[in-house]
């Protein structure tokens, strides 16, 4: 792996007591390499090499007795912090019920999770309502009954001739009047380059006034995962990341590209198909996996 | 963009890089641009406008480098689809789509609902066996995959159908239990249809990354595959991986996905493919 292509380049420092230009372009070449075949997208992987290369030229590698073990030490630390911080909060509305939007590109996860935060919520003592905003998908508003039978939580639904923006906000009325604490919305999955339905998920948003606008991300989603977060960004101002489908063997480099595109919390992962697979996130977990 | 430049280490360097954006992978980004830089010297080349199409020609061959391109129907014999691929990656609406196609032609198409696992999966692919005008096979929630199948082989046998597609459970690759599943149904299939012409194609989103290799590798170790599926190429993901498969395993990208809408289907162009990769 990444370390023993580390250790080998940085062998070469022993008795030397500087390393060359080309030994270091060459360690920074490594790092970029594993990130990429990680699956971060390659601006994010060159800004991050170049962060590690100010501490990898530093005393703390030169002077240490195990360089190429000190360089690994430093990317995993750099990559960690880059991650963020490990968390599985949602945040409160002052005003209940807390809304919750869960939006994303067609087939990421959203339903699944929409019906795995809302168990999790059950367990904790809340009163969640699930809303099904789906009404283009085929089954869309079943699966999520099913979801809502199985764990015993209700599911808000208008059929499938009423328009989203609609449902979600005669689902929010619905909510304040059952007493239910949290609702969450569950909405079709789309394209970020579609101006319709994005402007669908804003217009969803002003009316129902979310505390947490979740972008339901598929951990295997490889370059182009930069350009989708920065657009459902730019459109939503999204609060949070799910990471979805954390229990393959994808190295899950979208995470960092995602975190460093928006800037905001990955807040859970998915890592089941059963609604109990919902977990935090874990930066240095996440950090170890990307470097594999 | 590349014409009027030199040839040198910056532009080879900024040729790989959109590879790379385009998802084509590091190996087989530097196989592409080793490639280029060889024909560059051997046939002379100093105008830079140039690059792009042979760049374009390499990667139209290696998606045809095999002989099993393209797909058709074969006449006068049940001909068996199995869809398979991780979750989420468009299987379902898939079959929807190659069902409306094909029940369009005038053939006669059936529908096998094997995904009993997931919620609302029979519904979703019935809604879909409704629009392209199909029979659906199908069981309750829970029934054992295998029974749908077996069922289906022989209600396609029976009825002289000319095609039957059969729809499986999104699985995770590294899922021995589930990829075992698969075995058994691709065992039952050959059991029951033995006339049969069969293909078993991975569904493939066009956003994954380098784990396609991976979905490639370890589907294609449970169940012999015989084709791609590209879908959500309406997107604004280029789906470069399949360059890196069709190179390692051969496997051909058959059709592609552009749309959520039952004709966003077409047939897989590779020199279409790899020129809008530029784009
Ligand atoms: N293995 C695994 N599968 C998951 C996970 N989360 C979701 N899935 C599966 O991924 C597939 C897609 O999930 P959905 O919840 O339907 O995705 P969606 O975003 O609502 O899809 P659209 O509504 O079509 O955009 C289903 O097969 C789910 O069971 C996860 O964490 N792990
Ligand atoms: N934009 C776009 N969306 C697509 C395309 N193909 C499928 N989808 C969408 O992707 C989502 C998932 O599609 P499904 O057909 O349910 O995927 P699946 O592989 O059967 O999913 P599982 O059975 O849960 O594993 C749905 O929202 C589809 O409408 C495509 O070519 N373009
Ligand atoms: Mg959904
Ligand atoms: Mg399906």
């Amino acid at each position: 792996g990444l370390g023993e292509r580390l250790q080998d380049i940085f062998s070469k420092l022993k008795g030397k007591g500087k390393l060359s230009e080309a030994d270091v372009n060459e360690a920074l070449r490594e790092i970029r390499v594993a990130l990429l075949e990680a699956d971060v997208n390659y601006k994010v992987a060159k800004d991050f090499a170049a962060k590690v290369k100010e501490r990898a030229v530093g005393s703390e590698v030169l002077q240490s007795l195990t360089p190429g073990q000190q360089v690994v030490k430093i990317v995993h630390e750099e990559l960690t912090a880059l991650m963020g911080a490990q968390q599985a909060k949602l945040q409160v509305s002052p005003k209940p019920p807390t809304v919750v939007l869960m939006v994303g590109l067609q087939g990421s996860g959203k339903t699944t999770t929409s019906g795995k935060i809302a168990l999790w919520l059950k367990g904790q003592g809340k009163r969640p309502l699930l809303a099904a905003a789906d009404i283009y998908r085929p089954a869309a508003i079943k699966q999520l009954e099913v979801l809502g039978e199985k764990t015993d939580i209700p599911v808000f639904s208008l059929g499938d001739q009423v328009n989203p923006v609609e449902i979600a906000t005669r689902a929010l009325e619905h909510a304040r009047t059952n007493g239910n604490d949290y609702l969450i919305v569950d909405t079709a999955g789309r394209l970020h380059i579609n101006e319709e339905l994005m402007q669908e998920l804003s217009a969803i948003r002003d009316k129902t006034n979310p505390t947490e606008i979740l972008l339901v991300v598929d951990a295997m989603a490889g370059q182009d995962a930069v350009n989708v977060a920065a657009a459902f960004n730019e459109q939503l101002e999204i609060s949070g990341v799910v990471l979805t489908k954390l229990d393959g063997d994808t190295r899950g480099g979208a995470a960092l590209s995602v975190k460093a595109v928006t800037g905001k919390p990955i807040k859970f992962t998915g890592t089941g198909e059963k609604l109990e697979a919902l977990e935090p996130f874990y930066p240095d977990r996440m950090a170890s996996r990307i470097l594999g | 963009i590349f014409s009027g430049r030199r040839i040198d280490a910056d532009l080879y360097e900024e040729l790989e890089d959109i590879l790379i954006q385009a998802d084509v992978g590091v190996n087989t980004s530097l196989a592409l641009t080793e490639r280029l830089r060889k024909r560059v010297k051997e046939e002379k080349i100093a105008d830079s406008s140039q690059l792009k199409p042979i760049l374009v020609q390499e990667m139209t061959e290696m998606l045809t480098a095999n002989e099993k391109n393209g797909f058709e129907l074969q006449p006068g014999r049940l001909n068996i689809l199995i869809m398979v691929g991780v979750n989420g990656a468009g299987k379902t609406t898939t079959i929807g789509k190659i069902a409306s196609r094909y029940s369009g032609e005038g053939k006669k198409v059936l529908l096998a609902a094997a995904d009993t696992f997931r919620a609302a999966a029979t519904e979703q692919l019935s809604e879909w066996a409704k629009r392209a005008g199909t029979d659906i096979i199908r069981q309750g929630e829970g029934a054992d995959p295998g029974a749908v199948v077996f069922d289906a082989c022989h209600s396609a046998v029976s009825r002289k159908c000319d095609l039957l597609i059969v729809d499986t459970a999104g699985r995770l690759q590294n899922k021995n239990n589930l990829m075992e599943e698969l075995k058994k149904i691709g065992k039952i299939i050959a059991r029951e249809a033995p006339e049969a012409s069969v293909e078993t194609w991975l569904v493939l989103d066009a956003g994954t990354g380098q784990n396609a290799i991976s979905q490639a590798k370890l589907f294609g170790e449970a169940v012999f595959l015989s084709g791609l599926v590209l879908t959500k190429l309406d997107g604004t993901a280029k789906g470069g991986v399949v360059i890196g498969i069709a190179n390692e395993s051969k496997l051909p990208v058959k059709m592609i996905g552009v749309g959520e809408g039952i004709d966003d289907l077409r047939e897989f162009d590779a020199q279409e493919f790899a020129t809008a990769l530029f784009g």
